[in-house]
């Protein structure tokens, strides 16, 4: 249900380009559950970006849910990724002047829901151990692992077909990073859902289907 | 050489106080490598941060090389920072407008050092594994892991006798994460400087003297 085809990505600087992404073939079947594992600097993050719809490739073909994304316009990337991905961001991008619960809400009023939003919002940060307390704190009033949580809370609200996750767990305490694996677990073995997750630490494998190990750019072998 | 008597910090909210550090006593002694350690939200950033002289205690006693923190106006704690301490953020606190070697010179400039400030920091940035053609990036164009050494770069450009890290391998893969470690390690065994670290990965433990557990904003005893 995700696949790619010699997918390159070039980011063009002054100094040189650099090739993040050098003719990327995968494919990921839809109820996988799929890690992606590198070095600092392969191009993990940019191969996230684009099979969410964030980015696009320099060439290659990209296919999410039976959709060429080099073919999109920009709005219906957004509404690609807003009906269909929730996506856990590497350094969070929470809104800074929206508090814990409106973060959470956001996506909810995005795609035009206009009953609940407060109630399903308050469900799913429980559900990730964010505590009521926390609820009003803006996101600089939150510890790095609260504020992970919070967003992983964000992708999470909409019920998305796929989690695109990238280091969730990476400034979480193990007691709480398996928490976190547990719900993402359940959401892929029982509701279904595909996930794709960057992660640095080896325990994770016991969650996943498979590992695809990303080396300069290249699937390796 | 750092200590912390009964050290209170609250963060007064309009929905209620939040007491991130509970009455903490603790004593680090010049030249230990220590970790500090506990679940999320459990306090330890604040506690790094008033070590820092980046924030000040709502109650309680610290010295840091025989100088009281609560004392000192925002000028004198702003020199003790920058002439004594090196800190690397759990969020990294890259200068976004600033390239990469621009932001680990910035330190050296701050000091007043006229000469080979150029030099110096691209010795450090080096050492910390970033590639000569990453130097003209700006933080926006790295991957997590690249923006995370650039910030211990620039922690370390100062030789500062105290090295204080918020989870500074969280974003790296396990042969950087080692990598950076050795080089800690061997600034605090061949160079004799303090080092206090954060961490969740309790691979860390290897390199410390010992390690402080934080629970609920108290030291586990
Ligand atoms: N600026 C702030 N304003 C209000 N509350 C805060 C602020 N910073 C932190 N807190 C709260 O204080 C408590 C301790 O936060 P702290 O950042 O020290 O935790 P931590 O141990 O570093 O957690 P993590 O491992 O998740 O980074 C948390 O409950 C947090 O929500
Ligand atoms: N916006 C950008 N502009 C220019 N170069 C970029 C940009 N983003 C990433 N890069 C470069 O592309 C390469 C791949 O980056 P990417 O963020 O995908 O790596 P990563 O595998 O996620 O690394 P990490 O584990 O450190 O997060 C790196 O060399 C990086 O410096
Ligand atoms: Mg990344
Ligand atoms: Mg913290």
């Amino acid at each position: 249900v995700i696949s790619f085809e010699n997918v390159t990505k070039v980011y063009p600087l002054p100094a040189g380009d650099v090739v993040a992404l050098a003719g990327v073939d995968l494919a990921i079947e839809e109820g996988e559950f799929v890690l992606i594992m590198g070095p600092s600097g392969s191009g993990k993050s940019t191969l996230l970006n684009i099979m969410g719809s964030l980015d696009v490739p320099t060439s290659g073909e990209v296919m999410i849910a039976e959709k060429r994304i080099g073919g999109m316009d920009d709005d219906d990337l957004t509404l690609l990724r807003r009906d269909h991905i929730g996506f856990v961001f590497q350094q969070f991008n929470l809104i800074p002047l929206l508090s814990v619960v409106e973060n959470v809400e956001y996506p909810l009023i995005l795609k035009g829901r206009q009953n609940g939003t407060r109630e399903r919002a308050e469900e799913v940060l429980q559900a990730v151990g964010i505590e009521k307390t926390h609820f009003t704190h803006k996101p600089g009033e939150l510890s790095g692992g609260q504020q992970q949580r919070v967003a992983i809370a964000r992708a999470l609200v909409n019920d998305p077909a796929f989690l695109l996750c990238d280091e969730p767990t990476g400034n979480l305490d193990s007691k709480t990073g398996t928490a976190i694996m547990t719900l993402l677990d359940r959401m892929n073995r029982e509701e279904g859902k595909t996930v794709v997750m960057v992660t640095h630490d080896p325990r994770m494998t016991e969650y996943a289907d498979r590992t695809i190990r990303l080396v300069d750019g290249r699937v390796e072998e």
